[in-house]
């Protein structure tokens, strides 16, 4: 799992990345990437998709930027996608 | 949009309250409601009318952890509420983590704010990245009272129902975007190193070791103070900085606003015909404080807590061609002085302008 070098290397980080890109950005949860995948880890592609939407730098990693505005208080709707 | 562009087939909509949160009064649930939508009744042909003991289109109620609809809620924070897309039996209802501390004011979550966000998405909007939008993702808190739907969910929203039936169409703020050449401020101070620029209910914030330029709400960091400030400066030896708004200022230290504030600004010993402050800026050197009005500037001593004597003189006599002044400040020896999209550089020593720039030249554009 891509962890920047500054980030906290725990556990937490990766529960509330992946919680998080699960309720909002359509990560699969059996999203364990197939060890000859030529596909980007889906962590890091969705990592990057919510970046480029709240205007972050579009790392893939959990930068303390992006973990700070995941930590941020919002809406339950997901941002992409319908919410039925 | 959401995908599918999901839409009611009818402009006159039902809603129905299911319950209320122990933490807030039901009159001020119901204002916070009705208030809640007239946002999107204002700006489009939709009506809103509240029925009782019967399936409305949009169901508002309070919901606990997991509420049988698939997405539980997360105690408090996190997530605060949602709401499902316009459609049959659960389409358009609205569900409140009844865990939140909802509120009518600046404290905890403001209910009319979350509850006009979720309404967008009863409504067929999903969220947009523009950060000052309402339909933006996170919360942020606005004054109720000066609350203007902003541009950006106006255009949505009318792209979904159509405009008002309103004889003047409505219109709404902005975000400022950092690199636009038309960009002006209401006001700039420095702020321990930092350069916050102020613009509406924005500041955008310049922190020298990095690149890229934070935008926030004024409310983000002070929920006390109105949008709209005229004029700031830093009191560097105070830690504080001062903010002005027509006859009255705030003195701020970290995230506090100084108790007893605001204070009107004739207690700085302006004369009454004063009504506002255009720009101010602090000489951290001389202990003097420079107030703009119009085009006249005063002198003010920090130590003696007065104005000086002589004043107030005219801006081109000291300053040259500098026109009206909309904010100023100081750094590193130099002033700068910004008047609608241009700012200059002058020279307190040599007395004279020596630089002149584009108003956005600090944001690395």
């Amino acid at each position: 799992f891509p962890v920047a070098p500054e980030a906290e290397d725990d556990g937490k980080t990766i529960q509330l990345v992946e919680s998080y890109l699960e309720n909002f950005y359509n990560l699969q949860r059996n999203h364990r990437p197939h060890l000859r995948s030529r596909d980007e880890n889906p962590v890091v592609a969705k990592l990057k998709e919510m970046q480029e939407f709240f205007g972050l730098q579009v790392t893939g990693k959990p930068d303390p930027d992006t973990l700070k505005m995941m930590k941020k208080p919002r809406c339950g709707v997901p941002d992409i996608g319908q919410y039925m | 949009f959401t995908p599918g562009n999901p839409k009611w087939k009818r402009n006159n909509l039902t809603y129905r309250i299911l319950n209320y949160t122990p933490k807030m009064r039901q009159a001020d649930v119901d204002e916070a409601v009705r208030k809640a939508l007239s946002v999107w009744s204002n700006v489009t042909p939709l009506t809103f009318q509240k029925v009782e003991d019967k399936e409305a289109d949009i169901m508002i109620s309070f919901a606990y952890r997991d509420h049988r609809d698939n997405s539980p809620f997360d105690g408090p924070n996190g997530q605060l509420a949602h709401a499902f897309q316009p459609g049959d039996n659960i389409g358009g209802d609205v569900h409140l983590d009844e865990e939140e501390a909802w509120t009518k004011d600046g404290r905890g979550y403001n209910l009319f704010i979350v509850l006009a966000h979720e309404l967008g998405h009863s409504l067929g909007l999903s969220h947009s990245d523009d950060p000052g939008a309402l339909m933006f993702p996170n919360y942020s808190y606005t004054d109720p009272n000066e609350f203007l739907l902003p541009q950006d969910d106006i255009n949505g929203i009318q792209a979904i129902y159509g405009r008002s039936n309103a004889a003047v169409q409505p219109t709404g703020p902005t975000t400022p975007q950092a690199c636009d050449p038309n960009l002006t401020f209401d006001a700039i101070t420095t702020l321990r190193g930092e350069i916050f620029f102020f613009k509406g209910r924005y500041m955008l914030r310049k922190h020298p070791a990095r690149a890229e330029t934070e935008l926030n709400f004024i409310s983000l960091f002070w929920p006390k103070l109105p949008s709209g400030i005229q004029a700031a400066y830093e009191n560097v030896e105070r830690d504080e900085i001062l903010l002005f708004k027509e006859d009255k200022y705030w003195v701020v230290r970290g995230y506090d606003i100084v108790p007893g504030y605001p204070k009107p600004i004739y207690r700085l010993g302006f004369p009454k015909t004063v009504k506002r402050v255009n720009a101010a800026y602090s000489d951290e050197s001389t202990g003097k404080t420079y107030f703009f009005v119009a085009d006249r500037y005063w002198r003010y001593d920090e130590k003696k807590k007065s104005m000086d004597r002589g004043y107030p003189r005219k801006i081109i006599a000291d300053f040259g061609r500098i026109g009206r002044v909309d904010a100023a400040f100081q750094k590193d020896g130099y002033v700068y002085f910004f008047h609608e999209r241009t700012q200059y550089q002058f020279d307190p020593r040599a007395k004279r302008i020596v630089g002149k720039m584009n108003s956005i030249s600090w944001f690395n554009c």
